[in-house]
């Protein structure tokens, strides 16, 4: 773990009373590997180390009896700040329909998240509509009825384009005194202009309220550049990490962060509607440290 | 005071950095590095193309050697294929393609519908075997997948199928009773068929990071691998753990996923991989 390489660093100095730069520099080094090995982009982790390295050669680290005990504290507590830095809450409309838009590359957890995020918004007393404007994927607008069905939540499907079938759910859900809607999408390569450029149009058409970005908790060095490019396309609200109940350290989620500014709402915890939980800064800060 | 030009250090650590942001590893990234320096100061090499070059060269001997090729015709009919691996990597899409690819060359082609838990999963394959011309044998929703694994090696036995490509559930390979429930899959198609599945190849999202390696470890330890499938090629990243599982599991890359069509399917290339990761 982080906290016996640190000590493994400071335990030949034992007895010195003081510490170098020299020193720190050396245990801050064995941060940046952790969070290499987590998948932390190689960028954000030199970053975050710089952003740590002036209070970790402060006074107090320097004449610490248990300096790795000190800089762990720190890290941890920027990792905390960072990540926990906003608000949780998924936007609802004031006044009018509330429209939720899940994006992402393929395969992320978009179609479980809609029915996540519709069972979630059931049990709070509000009655969505899952609307399937994924055109592409076999069986795509199957998956989502089957998911629904179970819930007993109404899912929209027509066929036609997909912006113009996100459209025709909002205009149903209109009709139908519904009062959220949850936009599925297909799954899509940032660097695919025209896919990039249909969830552009769509977003047009519907003006969501939140546009959740769903990524992969086990994303490794990629994640900054797809987040990146969806943030710079669109200008996501909010993140979803899904499959966070394998054993992937989770680094992507600083990544994206980082990049995007915009904070993790949800984790995906399972493959069922319930496996879903509010993001909890701490505990994925102790588990990308290791 | 070693000899060497300054400039030296920071090519290397220019290197190691292309070799982390493709996802190699902090381990792989060293041992290369650390091999590269040892051999330019053996051949005194100072230019900084041939130093790229002789790392380019040192990775593609690490990915080459090894079992025969995937697609090589054996003499037990059928060839049993089981595709695992964890959720949302493209198993069933690349079966899709695989069907395709063994199509165009003569064969036929059995899909067996090994996920029985996902929504829509046996109609998602069912439209990738309409694609390919296969067979699909499949089971009600939450059947036991290692019952419809054994009905669909004898269903091939039967009508003298060529190929069997079976698809399973994604799973986290954290999960003891999805692991088990692979490995009866597993010992199901060996009872239908003695030495079967002749082929358990593993599907990796390139967008992975080092979870990947111990993925290739749990999956490898319950089922053994002989192969992995590298699939979401065609986005921008590099997909580099599979050097980390080369190297510690001896597990070759098969083929490639390079899109969502039928025909993006291609054979493994260690020469092109390792070209496109520095490029
Ligand atoms: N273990 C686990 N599996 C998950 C989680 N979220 C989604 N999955 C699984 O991941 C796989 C992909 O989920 P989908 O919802 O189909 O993903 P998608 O983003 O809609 O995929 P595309 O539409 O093809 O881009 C499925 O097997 C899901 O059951 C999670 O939080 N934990
Ligand atoms: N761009 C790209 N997308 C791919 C590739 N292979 C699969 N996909 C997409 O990835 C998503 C998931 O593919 P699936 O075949 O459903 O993955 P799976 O492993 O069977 O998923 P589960 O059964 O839920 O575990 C789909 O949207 C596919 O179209 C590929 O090589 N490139
Ligand atoms: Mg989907
Ligand atoms: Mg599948």
């Amino acid at each position: 773990s982080l906290g016996d390489r640190l000590d493994g660093v400071f335990k030949s100095l034992r007895g010195q009373g003081r510490l170098s730069e020299e020193n720190i520099k050396d245990a801050l080094k064995e941060v940046r590997r952790a969070f290499l090995e987590a998948d932390v982009n190689y960028k954000v982790a030199k970053k975050f180390v710089a952003g740590v390295t002036e209070e970790s050669l402060g006074e107090k680290v320097l004449t610490s009896v248990t300096p790795g005990q000190l800089i762990i504290k720190i890290v941890h507590d920027k990792l905390v700040e960072l990540l926990g830095g906003q608000s949780r809450e998924l936007a609802y409309n004031p006044r009018g329909i509330t429209v939720w838009m899940m994006v992402g590359l393929q395969g992320s957890g978009k179609t479980t998240g809609c029915a996540k995020l519709g069972l979630r918004a059931k049990r709070a007393g509000r009655k969505p509509l899952l609307v399937a404007a994924d055109i592409y994927r076999p069986a795509a607008k199957d998956q989502l009825r089957v998911l629904g069905k179970a819930l007993d939540i109404p899912v929209f499907t027509t066929d036609d384009d997909a912006v113009r079938i996100a459209g025709q759910g909002l205009a149903y859900a209109k009709e139908n005194e519904i009062d959220l809607v949850i936009l599925d999408t297909a799954g899509r390569l940032h660097i695919d202009e025209e896919l990039m450029g249909e969830l552009q149009q769509m977003k047009k058409a519907v003006r969501p309220t939140e546009i959740m970005f769903v990524a992969d908790a086990m994303t490794g060095q990629d994640a900054v550049k797809s987040a990146d490019a969806f943030h710079q396309a669109l200008g996501i609200d909010g993140v979803m990490l899904t499959k966070i109940d394998g054993d992937a350290r989770g680094g992507a989620a600083l990544s994206i962060l980082e990049v995007t500014g915009r904070p993790i709402k949800f984790l995906g915890i399972g493959e069922k509607p319930a496996d879903l939980e509010v993001f909890h800064p701490s505990r994925l800060a102790s588990r990308i440290l290791g | 005071v070693t000899g060497t030009p300054q400039f030296d250090d920071e090519l290397f650590e220019e290197i190691e950095e292309v070799l982390i942001a493709s996802d190699c590893g902090l381990e792989t990234a060293a041992h290369l590095t650390g091999r590269l320096r040892e051999v330019c100061e053996e051949r005194k090499t100072m230019k900084a193309t041939e130093v790229v070059e002789i790392i380019k060269e040192q990775m593609i001997v690490m990915l080459n050697g090894g079992s025969a090729p995937v697609d090589a015709v054996i003499d037990v009919t059928p060839k049993v294929y089981l595709f695992v691996g964890v959720n949302g990597t493209g198993k069933t899409t690349s079966i899709g393609k695989i069907g395709e690819h063994f199509r165009s060359a003569g064969k036929s082609v059995l899909f067996a519908a090994c996920d029985t838990f996902r929504a829509a999963a046996r109609e998602q394959l069912q439209i990738w075997a309409d694609r390919s011309g296969a067979d699909l044998v499949s089971g009600d929703d939450g059947s036991d997948p290692a019952a419809v694994a054994f009905d669909a090696v004898n269903a091939a036995k039967a009508r003298g199928r060529d190929v069997v490509l079976i698809d399973t559930a994604g799973r986290l390979h954290t999960k003891h009773n999805l692991m088990e429930e692979l490995k009866k899959i597993s010992r199901a198609v060996d009872k239908a068929l003695p030495g079967a599945p002749h082929e358990t190849l593993l599907v990796l999202d390139a967008t992975t990071g080092q979870n990947g390696v111990s993925q290739a470890e749990s999956f490898g330890d319950a089922v053994g691998l002989t192969g992995l499938i590298l699939t979401k090629l065609d986005g921008t990243a590099k997909g580099g753990i599979i050097l980390g599982i080369r190297q510690r599991f001896g597990v070759p890359v098969s083929w490639i996923g390079v899109g969502e069509k039928i025909d993006d399917l291609e054979t493994f290339d260690s020469r092109e991989f390792i070209e496109a990761l520095f490029a």
